[in-house]
């Protein structure tokens, strides 16, 4: 029974694809099975992984509309013990077209369990925005994962997040909790960040990974060449903090 | 009557509310008067004048619902010449209330037309996603500013956007063009930013600005103290920057 873990936060740009792209890596280096699911029309994290506009024939899209079966459109990424289901730019058309679905909250969660059993962890990245994609993400998994960059917005984004969940816990998923907070971009020289930082170990304490992910120019490199920075760069900063917040996931 | 501008790119975190909160501000120091419509649930821009949460009650979901005038709406930012129109998180629920009305992507056209001879310029600040908000701001304005991270994720979705304004433009409004594209969070010293910005400039030529916004530490601590970096610290190289960019804007 895999773990399923979506990686949310309506704020944009704040690493979710980043941290799904780099963690699903780590894991898998760490031996276990994982499926990144990319839930994001913009498909980033399919390009994360270096998969071309015309390889995304099978995506998430069909799933979603009963099109496909989610086996069929299991990729592999090239990396040992990691699968990947793509997205292309018409799962944006699924926010619309589910509405007039029956259970269209459930329409991930019960694709994702005919391959459960298959896969030891199920990292599903989620669009800048908490409409039906992230809802589907959200009621599929059995917990969340929040990238937070250390800014002032991102902040005060975190508040409506965590009760978004609070009302989908209430409404239609009781078991979904928050499996932690992971701060991204953190440059401890910069005095906000500091704050920020401070502000949300006060706020939400063991929630907040220990291991923060730094600014690294290396990170935002690795996707232009279609790789995690796991691959693309072993020995930066950003590598080995994703290799440690792995680490730190697996204790959990 | 007004200028309409949308502030829009459905890639997350590339500075769309930093460039209309301080776009506008510049535009306001020039003389100019100026509406920012808040067109992001997020409600950024709203907090980014120094709006708390309970200073939203007239807000912009209650106008695309027809249940205030517009007029009724509008508050001062203390700025002189500026005006807003706030946004709270109840505006998400537009997205999906607004498919069954009728006309449904004309309603911000339609509300701002009530109020266009006050104003030069009208800048409507959007969402990370192309749903009925960004719609109904790309119909309302007759361009649009696409404000770019120089990132490679940010760069991907470029083609996906412009795009989405053609069939806009074939679809429903026929005279929406682009106002120009400006480079935000540029670090010279990074290859990857400026391999970005030469593409970029390759790719659109002079709908570019010269004016890039330098990547800079007082814009981003700006917002936590409710205020636009030009007021914040108008010697900083990100308040100069705008300040330069509300320049070249007009002379456009
Ligand atoms: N630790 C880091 N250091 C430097 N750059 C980073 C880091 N993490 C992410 N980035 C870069 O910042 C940008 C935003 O990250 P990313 O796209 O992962 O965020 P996101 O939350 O998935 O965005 P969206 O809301 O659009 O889905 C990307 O260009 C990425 O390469
Ligand atoms: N030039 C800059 N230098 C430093 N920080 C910046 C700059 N521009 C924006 N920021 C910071 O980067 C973050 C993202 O910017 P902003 O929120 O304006 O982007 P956005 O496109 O509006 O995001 P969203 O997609 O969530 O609406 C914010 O925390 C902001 O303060
Ligand atoms: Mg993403
Ligand atoms: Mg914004």
């Amino acid at each position: 029974m895999a773990k399923i873990i979506a990686l949310a936060n309506q704020k944009g740009g704040v690493g979710k694809t980043t941290t799904a792209v780099n963690l699903a890596t780590g894991l898998a280096a760490c031996g276990k099975k994982v499926l990144i699911v990319d839930g994001d029309p913009q498909g980033n994290a399919t390009t994360g992984f270096g998969f071309e506009q015309d390889e995304r024939e099978q995506n998430l899209y069909k799933v979603l509309l009963g099109e496909s079966d989610l086996k069929t459109t299991i990729q592999s990424t090239g990396i040992e013990g990691l699968d990947l289901v793509a997205a292309d730019v018409n799962l944006a058309a699924a926010e619309i077209e589910l509405t007039d679905f029956d259970k269209r909250e459930f329409r991930l969660k019960n694709a994702l369990a005919t391959v459960s059993e298959a896969y030891d962890y199920i990292l599903i990245d989620c669009p800048p925005a908490l409409g039906l994609l992230t809802i589907n993400a959200l009621v599929a998994a059995q917990s969340v994962l929040i990238p937070l960059q250390a800014e002032f917005y991102a902040l005060e984004g975190l508040t409506h997040l965590l009760k978004t969940i609070e009302r989908i816990k209430q409404a239609i998923h009781p078991k979904l909790e928050i499996f932690g907070v992971v701060l991204t971009m953190v440059d401890r020289r910069n005095n906000l960040c500091v704050m920020v930082e401070d502000d949300v170990r006060a706020f939400l304490g063991d929630k907040v990974f220990k291991t923060v992910i730094p600014r690294n120019v290396r990170i935002s490199e690795a996707p232009s060449f279609g790789q995690p920075v796991i691959l693309y760069d072993l020995k930066s900063s950003g590598a080995k903090a994703y290799i440690q917040l792995a680490a730190e996931m697996l204790k959990r």
